[in-house]
C-alpha cells in the first residue's frame, strides 16, 4: 500500500 | 483476451499512483499487482452485495483514490490531449488522471481555453451518474494548469488535500 501516492498529482474536484 | 485487456486497463490506470521511485522496481510491481487483484476482489464481493456509504464533501475518506474503481476508462479527446486519459468510477466519483507533460496546448499557452476539455469531463461524469469529478493534475505540470487554477473559483472547483498517508 505504501508504494501508492497522491504526492504526484494536484486534485481538483468540481461537482457533476 | 478481453479479460486481459480490462486487467490491463485497471493496472495501468491504477499505476498511475505508484510514486516514482518504485517503478522501476521487479518486486514492487510485483507487489503492486498482487495488491491490485486481491483489491479488486475486495471490490467485486462489494458490487454483489454493496453498502452504502454517505457522501461528504469533507474529507477524501468516502472518495479515495486508493479504492478500486468500479468501472475503467479509457478516454481520448484528441482536440486538447495527444495520449489516453485514464479514469475509474467509484461510486459517488469519477477520477481523471490528465496525462503528465501533455496537457492541451491551448494549457501550455496559457489560453483560457481549458472549458472545453473540462466541459467535456463534467458531461462525461454526469452520463456515468456521478456527483463529483477528480481531476489529477501532475505536479511536474505545474506552469501549465496555473492559469487553470487561477480561476479555479470561477468554474466551481475545489483544491483536495492530498491524502494523509502516515496516518
Amino acid at each position: 500500500d505504501l508504494i501508492f501516492g497522491d504526492e504526484n498529482y494536484i486534485i481538483l474536484e468540481f461537482e457533476c | 483476451n478481453l479479460v486481459q485487456l480490462y486487467w490491463d486497463i485497471i493496472l495501468l490506470t491504477e499505476s498511475k499512483f505508484l510514486l516514482p521511485q518504485y517503478r522501476q522496481q521487479q518486486q514492487s510491481l510485483k507487489s503492486f499487482q498482487k495488491y491490485v487483484v486481491d483489491k479488486m476482489g475486495v471490490t467485486l464481493n462489494r458490487m454483489v452485495k454493496p453498502v452504502k456509504v454517505p457522501y461528504s464533501r469533507t474529507g477524501n475518506l468516502n472518495t479515495p483514490w486508493r479504492q478500486l474503481g468500479i468501472k475503467y476508462l479509457m478516454v481520448y479527446l484528441p482536440l486538447h490531449f495527444k495520449d489516453v486519459i485514464w479514469c475509474k468510477c467509484d461510486q459517488f466519483c469519477f477520477h481523471v488522471i490528465l496525462p503528465q507533460n501533455n496537457a492541451s496546448s491551448a494549457l501550455r499557452r496559457g489560453i483560457s481555453n481549458d472549458k472545453e476539455w473540462l466541459l467535456s469531463l463534467l458531461e462525461l461524469g454526469d452520463k456515468l451518474g456521478m456527483q463529483s469529478i477528480r481531476i489529477y493534475i501532475g505536479r511536474d505540470d505545474f506552469n501549465g494548469v496555473s492559469t487553470f487554477l487561477r480561476n479555479l473559483n470561477w468554474i466551481g472547483g475545489r483544491l483536495v488535500p492530498n491524502e494523509n498517508r502516515a496516518g
